[in-house]
């Protein structure tokens, strides 16, 4: 719903990482499997 | 000009090994010389292009077909040891080949072999050959040996560059991930930070405005 | 057991090659046969091992580097051709050679041969030896070639891998920056975001402050 995409829009960045909680390798290469071609 | 030296037994004599010489210019087909010894005598005899010719017609066999069949039985000595066999009359010097399938034998060939007068020298030309043979197939496993070895270790090299790569590359994206984790972590806190900021610079906004 | 055969020329004949064949068991110093042929008579003789021993002392050489000379001389062949000079009396069955430095030739060593009542045996049994030592190294040879194939394929498949990880290593290396790149800037901008509320916030709270 909104309020909810609303919440992950301040809190992630467009390739799901997270503004504020620190990424680790796991999570990075999870961002990273998600973002499809990135040229 | 091509030649063969080959292991023999007739069928008059066998016991006794006899060496089947064949040598030819271009093809077999173009016509051979046969040169029969057993060690002490020797004879020899040259087979025409035509007479081969004549002898495929006799058997109603394509020519190439036919000197196929000769090579099989006089150079390669193809398939196994009973295949064909050989009849030789010193007498008169009549040599006669055939071939033997399973139940049925025909005749492949026959010529007219003259005795050689000095036979010593045939048989010295004819080892010269083998141990010339001899010589340059060492010299050809010597290369190849060494060709072995420089491949093998042209391989080992390849292969070790391969692995070393591989681990280059896991490292290179182990060290990657490092990097980035620690510069995006940095942002990360920065962010943090400026968000704490204006929460209190909102939250003293607030109150100020409401004091106002 | 072990053999050799090799051309000699006979210094009494030196147009007519003469083939030597030594053949032993273990080592060449634990005694050996020689047989001499030219191709028509032949001729053998046993040396044991207590009559080298018994050459070398004659010379005053050590038993090893005599047995050494031996190989050299009637085995390998090693050296330019007229480094050794072999001769032989038909009539007695004397065989000798020598050594032939530059300008000074010693004797090596000599046997006493027995002419050979069948020698027609003893050359068919040399010439099959030379045609089987040649059917061996034609194995040998052919086995080599598939070897070197193989090795040949393996090297280039390892070559192919070690490229084909070269280009992945750069490719990741490009495409983990690239999306590196992308993360990072998206926490720029949200760092920049928020300098840019910070700023107008803070702004607003010195109008504020400057209204009140």
């Amino acid at each position: 719903c909104p309020s909810t995409k609303q919440h992950f829009a301040c809190e992630y960045d467009c390739y799901g990482d997270s503004y504020f909680v620190d990424t680790d390798l796991s999570q990075l290469k999870e961002v990273f499997s998600g973002i499809k071609n990135s040229s | 000009m091509e030649r063969k030296v080959s292991k023999i037994c007739l069928a008059s004599e066998p016991s006794v090994i006899h060496f089947l010489q064949v040598s030819w210019e271009k093809t077999l087909g173009s016509g051979f010389v046969i040169t029969l010894t057993d060690g002490h005598s020797a004879w020899t005899g040259t087979v025409s292009a035509s007479e081969i010719s004549q002898e495929a017609d006799d058997m109603a066999m394509e020519k190439e077909k036919y000197v196929d069949e000769l090579r099989k039985a006089l150079v390669s000595g193809a398939g196994p040891v009973d295949t064909y066999k050989f009849n030789f009359l010193k007498e008169s010097g009549h040599f006669s080949f055939e071939k033997c399938l399973k139940d049925v034998s025909f005749r492949l060939g026959s010529f007219n072999l003259e005795k050689v007068a000095s036979p010593a020298e045939v048989i010295r030309e004819l080892i010269c050959y083998c141990l010339d043979t001899v010589t340059e197939h060492q010299a050809k496993n010597e290369h190849l040996q060494k060709e072995n070895e420089r491949l093998l270790r042209d391989w080992k090299d390849a292969q070790g560059r391969f692995e070393k790569c591989v681990s280059a590359k896991e490292t290179l994206e182990t060290d990657l991930y490092e990097r980035f984790i620690l510069v995006l972590n940095e942002k990360k806190t920065k962010i943090r930070n400026l968000h704490k900021l204006l929460n209190e610079v909102q939250e003293l906004e607030k109150n100020t405005e409401h004091d106002r």
